[in-house]
């Protein structure tokens, strides 16, 4: 290993929904 | 380098700037097509027009609020390429096809007018 992390995937919402 | 990417981050932004757009906050240029108003964000416009980049990087133009686009471009082929450009999905219909394609050439809008040709040549395909 050379100290780095893996890249991870998040598939969730990434910032807050603007209201309607 | 390594990373957490956010898969859905790019749709996420482009859904909030449609509810920017539906109540107008930071809107900030009027198209006049056809006697009808279309309220946008000219980011979003000259991010996916050709012909919105040209106008909006002429320094001239780029300060305009107002722009009235040819009186032969179909008011409702340019409101389906503008919720297009505001949440990536261009509805098929065969009763609007050709006005959205012919639209979508104006517009220089290159990758949609081929989608539209490709659709319809497979629909005579069939």
């Amino acid at each position: 290993r050379d100290g780095r992390l893996p890249t991870v995937k998040e598939a969730g919402r990434s910032i807050h929904e603007i209201p309607r | 380098d390594s990373c957490i990417q956010f898969t859905r981050h790019a749709g996420d932004v482009l859904f909030n700037l449609n509810r920017l757009r539906s109540r107008d906050i930071l809107t900030d240029v009027t198209i006049l097509v056809d006697h009808q108003r279309f309220r946008a964000h000219k980011t979003v416009l000259m991010a996916c027009s050709g012909l919105f980049y040209a106008i909006f990087t002429d320094q001239l133009k780029f300060n305009l609020n107002l722009i009235s686009l040819d009186p032969d471009v179909d008011a409702e082929g340019f409101g389906i390429l503008l919720d297009f450009m505001y949440t990536s999905r261009l509805p098929l219909r065969d009763s609007s096809i050709m006005v959205v394609m012919n639209t979508a050439i104006y517009l220089q809008m290159d990758h949609v007018a081929d989608t539209c040709r490709r659709y319809l040549q497979s629909s005579e395909d069939i």
